[in-house]
């Protein structure tokens, strides 16, 4: 999912 | 990046600085709730950990920066600096009972349980809720300098429009986050009633009266 992936939102 | 998390980001910035502004051009912190910007120099300190061990882009960094900064300053005005016009007896909603509840939904409802994605959670469920203790103080006053509801227009605005970045990203990159996007409406709708008195009264000139 989504999370996973490197959290690049503020 | 796209249009919609950049202008909900400036708008963001601009909610910060329409702020820090009022505060330090009045030398006043009247009809400000400091527990709100308590909540919020939590929430970007349990969300921007990652601030010094991942590197996203000097923009996100850049602005991970000055929203840590500007909160931490933002709570030092309006305690220390200016604490003699804090409005202790219309500032007086609970915090504990948003932080608690935050604190124990991350545990449940997160993404991975370790330390780093848990206190982003808590981050992403306590800013949803964070406006709570201004608009209540807001509805205890029944009024806000018209300068605060363009903060709170401003500030409402940013998540409404992140709402807009996720249908996009979802659209576009087949990306979303559940617990972001969750968060991220119940934030937004908590604005709704705030957004149709600032629609309806304060762009016609007149100052916001909340109904007694």
């Amino acid at each position: 999912k989504g999370a996973r992936r490197k959290k690049d939102e503020l | 990046m796209n249009i919609f998390r950049l202008t909900g980001d400036l708008a963001h910035l601009l909610a910060i600085i329409i702020l820090l502004l009022k505060i330090w051009k009045t030398r006043s912190c009247a009809g400000i709730s400091g527990k709100s910007q308590i909540l919020f120099a939590i929430v970007y300190t349990t969300r921007y950990l990652d601030l010094v061990t991942t590197y996203v882009s000097a923009y996100n960094t850049l602005m991970k920066i000055f929203f840590l900064g500007s909160s931490f300053a933002t709570v030092y005005l309006i305690y220390v600096k200016f604490k003699a016009t804090y409005d202790h007896n219309h500032d007086t909603f609970r915090i504990e009972f948003l932080i608690l509840p935050a604190v124990i939904l991350a545990l449940l409802i997160n993404h991975a349980f370790t330390p780093l994605e848990i206190l982003w959670t808590f981050s992403i469920y306590l800013e949803s809720v964070a406006i709570l203790p201004q608009l209540f103080m807001v509805s205890k006053t029944g009024e806000a300098e018209s300068i605060t509801s363009h903060y709170l227009f401003a500030l409402g605005s940013y998540r409404g429009l992140y709402i807009l970045n996720w249908i996009y990203r979802y659209a576009m990159e087949s990306h979303y986050d559940l617990i972001a996007i969750v968060a991220g409406i119940v934030q937004t709708v908590l604005y709704c009633d705030f957004f149709y008195l600032y629609i309806t009264k304060v762009l016609k000139g007149k100052k916001l009266q909340l109904p007694a």
